[in-house]
């Protein structure tokens, strides 16, 4: 899966990609203030040839909120509510919202989930349908934060670590390796970093085609953009 | 149910063809039942034409074709229909009448004389809308010709549009050897169930003309389903919503068992009662809370307030129902109040969730005759105690309950009235009511749809959604030009509130009900006409003088247009004139509460006779 982070000012992003192996979960976000975590699961193709790259996505996500004993389990087929001992398990196919004191759920049809925490939390989960003969790709989602103001400063996870403002700088921007691109150094974190410029899609507004978005690509798996090794957000269950 | 047959002179007068065919299509049945009798006698002889339809079924058409002159029935006003029958009655004459039989069919005869050598064919229509019980839809039809029929055949067609989730086929009288003759095919959203025995295969022994075909078909299915705003049919301006989510945690609920331990209930019944409560109490959920109040002249706590169904608190229950007893007089009025009283300090004293479902349920099977016996006081005061804050169900147990008092009451406080006959599977019958409430799912469901656009819609607002039912709305769409069909469901489960949508472009509408070639073209229509009759008359029962003439009214005139046998209408059947004293049953369709009478029998002659020329008229009535 590709990651896309929004810097500003000046309104630009960074990307990354974490290839790991279909099966592997990853930590995106956790809050150990309002215990709030979001993990991911990765799935491959349905098929790959031989000595190509896997080509990996979220197939799974499972959001856990212990405050209200809340978890969810969001596949590509359905969207599981455990509250306690109690499961509510809604399937794509419906436009339905469920309210909790403090925490909503809205699925609109076949296309998002959209996951509100007061005013101040809001997460889009998007549903990527594909034919369902095609011989390779599957669904799968993508996972977006409208807003995260509610987290706390301690957040941590592979999106939730830039909950929290970081200063990047993007100079010496020259030709690149790759023909037609271009790269630069970026100093963050106390790293330098090449980085190549590049498009990243966000499926928000057009969930087929997607919208390009500018931004500086880290190589690597994010190494020196992200803390620590994308191997240490590999975690070993959902919840 | 299917029970064509003459009933004497079987070799000379003989059914060769008998017909069921049914079209299912968004649980709404249609079943046209046609029954081909020759006679091959040299003088004129009686066919009977005798078929069980289900009690929830409205009869939409009856034809007979003798001669080849077709006789239909026309469905008049009760009123009209029993003055023009009146000198039909006058000379004893009930033939074509409908009765109950049984817990759950009537029974629709008509006989009628048919000349040597000539044919006579029967049609009767019965349209139902098939309730989801325990998470499965069942259509039966009664089987019993009195002989071997040449061309017998049941013909089940099925459409759901949501999906066929199981469709299992069994009969009462299938054996080994019939069984691989019941052909089903099933593909996703349609159906198709055949039964056509041979003349060996309808047999009962080698050799011999009786037949073996005597029971039950029963059909049971249910639709894919999951948590979502359901389907809707739309059809020729008409819409039929069917909502029953799944995938929702249980409701935790309040009950109070209010149980009938009078003199009458001695014995057998008090037996079936204790075991049907044992079996009760093993089900409960360990989030529900629960009381018991037993009466009889007076009534008796269990405990002075409602508890947890923890195993402890279940096992002393046990105790206290092994230990309940039968004697004494029938104080209804008393219990009631008090049990009302128990939730509400339950609720008052947070006792209980504050997402929970709260009810009463009476088990009875005496009228009041003790404490407070006037019933109409005791509904008020039941009403007044209950203040639309719980659901009470009155179980009537055998005939000597007053079972209008307990369906009055049970309505009026947002519950049902059920029999529970006095049987050997009294207890099951118990067991089932309850585990029909046993599982709350939602509360406070209320459907909406697309604002100014829609009129007539029938009941859509519902307290509760139980596990294993299934909600029901029909209506009227009204703007011709409206684009986007839309319904908005809110409720509540029982840890947030939901809300879901279904949208639909009526575009799109028309081009599904094309492509999918439905069963029968308007039955969004009939299906709305039915439900609305249905309520109307049940809203007739809680309802005072001046509204329930405006409900009735309205019915009767839904009746008459949609062509239906309700309790407010007849259909008179003209038929050639037969001799007076033919040999039938006495039979009138009696409300559901009235003591079941046995039939009477009268003799028949040994022949009658065709007077040629003259017609008058049978009746077929409901109430």
């Amino acid at each position: 899966p590709h990651f896309l982070i929004a810097m500003r000012p000046p309104n630009d992003a960074v990307c990354f990609n974490i290839d790991e192996k279909p099966g592997v979960i990853l930590n995106l976000v956790t809050d150990p203030v309002t215990g709030f975590v979001v993990n991911g699961e990765l799935i491959g193709d349905k098929k790959t040839e031989n000595n190509k790259k896997v080509n990996t996505y979220f197939g799974k996500f499972g959001l856990v909120y212990n405050k209200m004993e809340l978890r969810m389990e969001i596949t590509t087929q359905e969207i599981k509510l455990f509250h306690g001992a109690d499961i509510t398990r809604f399937p794509w196919s419906a436009t339905a919202t469920s309210t909790h004191a403090g925490f909503a759920i809205t699925i609109n049809k076949e296309r998002n989930l959209i996951v509100t925490m007061g005013v101040d939390v809001t997460f889009v989960i998007l549903l990527h349908r594909v034919w369902k003969n095609h011989p390779l790709h599957q669904d799968f989602l993508g996972f977006y934060t409208l807003d995260n103001h509610r987290f706390s400063s301690q957040t941590l996870g592979l999106l939730g670590q830039f909950y929290h403002p970081i200063d990047a700088e993007v100079f010496n921007i020259r030709p690149g390796f790759d023909q037609g691109k271009v790269d630069a150094t970026m100093f963050v974190k106390g790293h330098k970093l090449t980085v190549t410029r590049g498009n990243q899609k966000d499926y928000r507004l057009d969930p087929k085609h997607g919208t390009d978005v500018p931004c500086w690509f880290v190589h690597n798996s994010g190494k020196g953009f992200i803390d620590g090794n994308h191997t240490d957000y590999i975690v070993s269950t959902l919840f | 149910s299917v029970d064509g047959h003459p009933t004497k002179q079987v070799k000379e007068l003989e059914i060769y063809s008998f017909k069921v065919d049914c079209k299912i299509t968004s649980r709404f049945a249609r079943n046209v039942v046609t029954s081909r009798v020759v006679n091959r006698a040299n003088e004129s002889k009686e066919a009977l034409f005798d078929v069980q339809l289900p009690k929830t079924a409205f009869i939409a058409n009856f034809s007979m074709i003798i001669d080849g002159v077709v006789y239909v029935g026309v469905v008049k006003e009760k009123e009209v229909a029993k003055q023009q029958y009146q000198q039909a009655v006058a000379r004893g004459q009930t033939a074509g009448l409908v009765k109950v039989t049984g817990r759950k069919m009537e029974k629709f005869k008509v006989s009628v004389n048919i000349a040597a050598a000539k044919k006579v064919t029967f049609e009767l229509v019965y349209e139902e809308l098939l309730k989801r019980k325990l998470g499965k839809y069942e259509m039966v039809i009664r089987v019993k010709p009195e002989q071997l029929v040449q061309h017998f055949q049941i013909d089940v067609h099925l459409f759901e549009p949501q999906g066929i989730a199981f469709l299992d086929v069994n009969a009462t009288f299938l054996t080994n050897d019939l069984m691989p003759i019941v052909k089903k095919t099933l593909t996703g959203k349609k159906a198709h169930i055949s039964f056509t025995p041979t003349l060996d295969q309808q047999s009962a022994c080698t050799s011999c003309q009786n037949t073996g075909l005597d029971g039950d078909f029963i059909m049971t299915y249910d639709v894919d389903r999951d948590l979502s705003a359901g389907n809707i049919a739309i059809v020729n301006g008409y819409f039929v919503h069917h909502f029953g989510p799944a995938n929702l945690p249980r409701v935790p609920k309040n009950v109070v068992f209010v149980i009938d331990q009078s003199g009458s209930m001695m014995f057998t019944k008090m037996f079936q009662t204790k075991e049907a409560l044992h079996k009760i109490l093993d089900d409960l959920n360990t989030e529900d809370n629960f009381a018991f109040i037993s009466f009889s002249s007076s009534f008796r706590k269990w405990k002075n307030s409602l508890i947890r169904a923890t195993t402890a608190n279940v096992v002393e229950a046990h105790k206290y129902v092994s230990e309940l007893h039968a004697g004494g007089g029938t104080n209804i009025n008393d219990p009631l109040l008090e049990a009302a009283k128990l939730l509400d300090d339950a609720h008052n004293l947070g006792q209980v969730p504050e997402r929970s479902v709260s009810m009463i349920i009476l088990l009875t099977d005496g009228d009041p005759n003790s404490g407070e016996s006037n019933p109409t006081k005791i509904q008020s005061n039941v009403k007044y105690a209950i203040n639309n804050k719980y659901n009470l169900y009155c179980l009537g147990f055998g005939y000597d309950v007053k079972y209008s008092f307990l369906e009055k009451m049970s309505i009026e406080n947002s519950g049902i009235a059920r029999r529970i006959y006095e049987d050997s599977d009294a207890a099951l019958q118990l067991q089932g009511f309850y585990n029909e409430v046993a599982n709350p799912l939602l509360l406070n469901v209320e459907l909406q749809y697309s604002q100014n656009a829609v009129s007539d819609v029938t009941r859509s607002t519902f307290k509760q959604y139980y596990d294993g039912s299934e909600i029901v709305v029909a209506g009227r769409i009204a703007d011709n030009d409206l684009d986007m069909f839309v319904a908005d469901i809110r409720a509540q489960d029982a840890n947030s509130n939901i809300t879901m949508t279904y949208e639909v472009s009526m575009s799109e509408v028309d081009n599904i009900t094309q492509q999918q070639q439905y069963i029968f073209g308007d039955f969004t229509e009939r299906m709305w006409a039915y439900l609305t009759i249905q309520q109307l008359l049940q809203q007739r029962i809680s309802v005072g003088s001046e509204e329930k003439k405006l409900l009735t009214d309205r019915a009767r005139e839904l009746a008459l247009k949609y062509n239906f046998v309700t309790p407010l209408t007849s259909m008179i059947v003209t038929k050639p004139e037969e001799q007076m004293d033919q040999g039938e049953f006495l039979a009138e369709k009696p409300v559901e509460g009235d003591r079941p009478h046995q039939a009477q029998k009268y003799h028949s002659p040994s022949h009658s006779r065709i007077s040629a020329g003259s017609y008058h008229s049978t009746s077929v009535d409901s109430d």
